[in-house]
């Protein structure tokens, strides 16, 4: 058996890099989906915790809601999806 | 299911859309399709029509875009975003956008309808066999002509069944050559291109000119996409490009796509014989996305959904490829939340189109003697008369009036035409001939309009005839033609190419008047000898047919008076 071969990650031109830290996803998706502002029906603009945030994501996906951003809650943030807010801003 | 903030919803049932751009990865009618049965999904489960529009502002405006398409949530290359839409409303409400970078398919591979060939446009089979040899892509073999072809079942040596993949050499999409095929070469700034091009775009989508000379003609179409065909690239900087086997990649040689170099375990491959020293790229076919299933998805918002966090539900935010598709009890409950349940007729199953206007019956066929309602006098059967001196709707059921008669339809739809009835026993003062007539609903009045005379009945009793000046019409208009209440006492009287507003209470016209009826009621003969107001709708009548135009003043409809109202 050959060593596995170190996979050298290549910039390609044009690509949309998406090359991001874990934690980086996480926190641009939930800003996205509306799930980390939340304007309260009174309009009272507040920002929640990413773990509650995390939580509120979980529970939209029907996920283990644990507010950690645990393998399977990173997977569905890889997942194709609609552009459109999941928390009616 | 979740409604939008204030359950958004639009106002009317009647709603319309306009499909701005194609994407180059499917058929354009295969686009049309997938969109229009994506609305069939919900006028399925409610009263909601949706009808096409060609041209001019639609409800729902569908476009394709890529990365910063025009409005403030750009995309994000492929995968990702797939699609966005607004919730219902004014201007880019109610819109729905599809991301280009994506593969756009039915959602289990390449969905190729062929054109031209032998199969009267079937879709390609894939995998098919020709010559002993399996294809799961179209291919230029067996040709000289460099058409990429399929077959249309799974052995073309058995049933010789083939059509035309996409090509440029075909046709091309959108651009101003309606679907001309490429001219190559072709001189574009003075340069030669002997292949469609990204070039003078910054949208990366590929195209060509239709004539030899781009400067000169200003011709032009965009690519199909050859995905089917040689393994064409989807995004990178390649879009459109067949794979090039093998290639390099860091020194080591490539025979087919790969993973290699990337994070996201994405196939890609190169469209050069080196990556190394082109650097041209591009992401490999996969099964795509399924235009219908994201586009229903899509159009739930466009109607005032938003996500639900049902998994199977069709408004979940998430993707995934279901290939019998139904929408789900969330969904339904979600959407006649909204708008109420189906009220007309159960869905018909897709049959053969059916035109929107039902065509005269074939005058050699023997006409099937149906038992009509026996008319006071057989002669005067109201679908017998090829126009009637007007039509409008007193006490909530269309009169159609002619020559001394007039006949009732009742409002439900399925209902037959009553009489003929004669006017002069219900409204003696009146002349045989009514150009128009209107009701005024809160002062419980009918106006009657003959000639250049007009009479107001209430109830029994009537006033007149007086002559129409008294209202401030011209005595130079020979008759009033049509009458529509437009709410707040108003009522707009039209004659010849003009029309006036009356203020009922005052009796007055108002100032400003008389104003051209094409000018306000884009899309109608301005020559229409009819104009009322019926179940939300403007009719406009001339001769046997109607124009019918909805609360957004747009024509959604021209059919014949006696098949489509009078249910002959």
């Amino acid at each position: 058996w050959s060593l596995p071969l170190k996979s050298v990650f290549v910039t390609f031109p044009g690509d949309i890099i998406k090359n991001m830290t874990d934690t980086e996803l996480a926190e641009g998706y939930l800003n996205k989906f509306g799930y980390m502002n939340t304007v309260q029906r009174s309009g009272f603009q507040s920002v929640v915790s990413t773990s509650k945030a995390l939580k509120r994501m979980q529970r939209q996906m029907g996920l283990k809601e644990t507010g950690e951003l645990d393998k399977s809650t990173l997977e569905a943030m890889k997942r194709p999806r609609c552009g459109v807010p999941d928390v009616a801003n | 299911y979740q409604t939008f903030e204030g359950d958004l919803k639009w106002d009317h049932q009647d709603v319309t859309y306009r499909i701005i751009n194609y994407t180059p990865d499917m058929e354009p009618s295969l686009i049309d399709e997938a969109f229009a049965r994506a609305f069939k999904v919900w006028s399925d489960v409610t009263p909601l029509t949706f009808t096409r529009l060609f041209d001019g502002t639609a409800d729902i405006m569908i476009s394709f875009g890529k990365q910063n398409h025009g409005d403030p949530y750009p995309f994000d290359g492929k995968d990702g975003l797939l699609a966005h839409a607004y919730p219902p409303g004014e201007g880019l409400q109610g819109d729905a956008h599809f991301d280009d970078d994506e593969y756009w398919t039915l959602g289990a591979g390449p969905a190729i309808k062929t054109r031209y060939g032998n199969a009267e446009g079937a879709m390609c089979h894939f995998p098919f066999t020709f010559e002993g040899k399996s294809y799961t892509t179209c291919t230029t073999d067996g040709r000289s002509d460099n058409l990429p072809w399929c077959a249309t079942t799974a052995d073309f040596s058995i049933d010789k069944k083939y059509g035309f993949c996409p090509s440029e050499l075909l046709y091309t999409v959108d651009g101003n050559a309606n679907g001309a095929e490429c001219v190559f070469p072709f001189v574009f700034l003075g340069e030669k291109y002997d292949s469609c091009t990204t070039e003078g775009r910054t949208d990366g989508y590929r195209w060509c000119a239709t004539t030899s000379n781009f400067d000169n003609d200003k011709t032009y179409g965009f690519c199909p996409s050859r995905v089917c065909t040689e393994t064409a690239v989807i995004g990178g900087n390649s879009e459109g490009e067949p794979c090039h086997f093998p290639f390099v990649f860091l020194g080591k040689q490539y025979d087919s796509c790969t993973s290699e170099g990337r994070g996201d375990g994405k196939l890609w491959c190169s469209t050069t014989d080196s990556y190394d020293d082109d650097a041209k790229w591009g992401f490999c076919p996969d099964q795509g996305y399924s235009l219908f299933l994201v586009a229903a998805h899509e159009f739930g918002h466009a109607l005032g959904l938003d996500h639900s966090n049902i998994r199977d539900a069709l408004m979940y935010p998430m993707y995934s490829y279901v290939k019998d598709f139904s929408l789900h009890k969330d969904d339904i409950e979600g959407i006649q939340y909204l708008y109420g349940g189906k009220t007309g007729p159960d869905p018909t199953p897709p049959g053969p189109k059916t035109p929107t206007t039902t065509p005269y019956p074939d005058p050699d066929e023997p006409t099937t003697t149906t038992t009509a309602p026996t008319p006071v006098d057989p002669t005067k059967d109201a679908c017998e008369m090829t126009k009637f001196d007007t039509i409008t709707v007193i006490e909530g059921e269309l009169h159609f009036f002619k020559d001394g008669h007039y006949w009732k339809m009742p409002s439900e739809s399925n209902g037959e035409s009553k009489g003929p009835f004669s006017i002069s026993e219900r409204w003696p003062a009146l002349p045989a001939v009514v150009d128009s007539a209107f009701e005024d609903i809160l002062a419980r009045k009918l106006y009657f309009f003959s000639g250049n005379r007009f009479w107001v009945y209430t109830g029994k009793s009537v006033l007149g005839p007086r002559g129409i000046e008294k209202l401030g019409l011209p005595n130079s208009i020979q008759k009033v033609e049509g009458a529509l209440q437009r709410g707040k006492g108003k009522v707009l009287l039209f004659s010849g190419e003009n029309y006036w507003r009356l203020d009922v209470k005052d009796q007055k016209i108002d100032k400003g008047y008389p104003r051209y009826t094409d000018v306000v009621f884009g899309g109608v003969p301005n020559d229409a000898h009819d104009v009322f107001q019926y179940k939300g709708h403007i009719y406009f009548c001339r001769d046997r047919f109607y124009w019918r135009m909805n609360s957004r003043r747009q024509v959604d409809r021209v059919g014949y008076v006696k098949y489509d109202l009078l249910k002959c």
